[in-house]
């Protein structure tokens, strides 16, 4: 079958099938820029993929962005595919993305959890956690974004296997989230952690762990203020911006903790579109433009990563 | 393949911390198997619970009872799930 991205519609939701073609598709026509990574497997064993943006250089700093790692919020994957594309096809003629991409790699994960998203394709749409089986309990899955070793176990997260927020049995225990902790602490010179979630339209910084502020609040807080208003520039979408314990609720052994306690100073959460009315039904007419403003969003804060090294 | 029929989508506005600590406790209980969208967790922002059929008697009589605010965001989950899944299918055609 000949590779060729001409007929893949990035308005649409897609199987992981697909999605996985159209990154090899990417890395095969814009080879100059792009390469595919394998970072592990998942627990049924399906690979996670990484896309390489880099224009050469060795161990340059490097901008981490993932999507999908709660399975159900499609229009984040569907979000990451888009952005792959336009970061691609940006380099060489977007000043602000040539001088990024001289400067930095960026590194992004569009299908986070896999296994999850499969399942929501064939099984149960509104599958939020890994497939990962729990000794002594029929109950299936982990929140994946409540098994961060960033105070693990804490609240906002559930015990209970059954439960759509339970940690897990130990931090690190889905090879979803140990293969990203791996990769990042082997790359050693990640300079920003953004994770693409959704639905509430809110723009979050650490912590959720516990409800201090950061060390690095006043600068995180202006950043996020500025990218949530390049977002709103486009369609008018507003986002709130904050930590996310004063912003949502909560919430321990989340990513974005965890890389800012690891020293990754610029950690951000999108929670993209809608505001309810759909859910995580974004109807698809929805994808581009959420995608679009999404991206603006993005693009400001690594913007900012480039101008200030640290 | 789970279906949703019948499923519920509510959102929920607490209008003090006393009504945010009583969604806390729905959220504990676990046989009415809720699935919360959007947490409780202040006063200022909505909470958006996913309700299966055989639970959504028992959590609207919950909500009134304690003079809690609702509205239906999604009226039956299954119909937007069918309306994505032929969105899809036209796509794919």
């Amino acid at each position: 079958r000949e590779r060729s991205s001409s007929t893949f519609n990035y308005g649409t939701y897609h199987s992981l099938t697909s999605i996985y073609e159209e990154l090899d598709n990417l890395a095969h026509e814009c080879s100059g820029i792009v390469s595919k990574l394998t970072i592990g497997e998942s627990y049924e064993k399906r690979p996670l993929y990484v896309l390489k943006f880099s224009t050469g250089g060795t161990n340059r700093p490097a901008i981490w962005i993932d999507a999908g790692i709660h399975s159900r919020e499609w229009i984040t994957q569907a979000s990451a595919i888009w952005i792959a594309r336009k970061i691609a096809s940006d380099y060489g003629s977007d000043p602000s993305i040539t001088s990024l991409l001289d400067k930095m790699d960026i590194f992004l994960l569009a299908v986070a959890n896999p296994d999850g998203y499969e399942f929501t394709h064939t099984e149960n749409r509104m599958w939020r956690k890994t497939r990962s089986r729990n000794q002594g309990c029929l109950c299936i899955g982990v929140d994946p974004n409540r098994n961060w070793d960033a105070g693990f176990g804490g609240p906002g997260a559930s015990s209970n296997p059954c439960s759509d927020t339970y940690h897990g049995p130990s931090a690190n225990s889905e090879v979803e989230v140990k293969s990203i902790v791996d990769f990042i602490e082997n790359h050693g010179n990640i300079v920003a952690f953004l994770t693409l979630h959704s639905y509430s339209q809110l723009l979050m910084y650490p912590y959720g762990y516990k409800c201090t502020k950061p060390a690095d609040y006043a600068e995180l807080d202006s950043v996020g203020k500025a990218a949530a208003s390049s977002i709103h520039s486009l369609y008018g979408t507003t986002f709130e911006v904050g930590s996310i314990c004063t912003t949502i609720y909560q919430a321990s052994g989340g990513s974005i903790d965890w890389s800012y306690d690891y020293g990754i100073k610029y950690s951000f959460a999108f929670e993209l579109r809608d505001t309810g009315t759909y859910g995580f039904l974004l109807p698809a007419s929805q994808i581009i433009p959420t995608a679009e403003e999404t991206w603006l969003g993005l693009k400001t804060i690594m913007e900012h990563v480039r101008d200030n090294p640290y | 393949l789970e279906t949703f029929v019948g499923h519920q989508v509510l959102r929920i506005r607490a209008s003090n911390k006393e009504q945010i600590q009583k969604l806390q406790f729905l959220e504990t209980l676990e046989h009415l198997q809720l699935d919360f969208w959007l947490n409780p967790s202040s006063p200022a922002l909505p909470v958006d619970v996913r309700i299966p059929f055989h639970s959504l008697q028992a959590v609207k009589v919950f909500l009134e009872s304690n003079s809690i605010e609702y509205s239906i965001l999604i009226e039956d989950l299954q119909v937007v799930l069918d309306e994505e899944k032929q969105a899809m299918a036209l796509s794919q055609q």
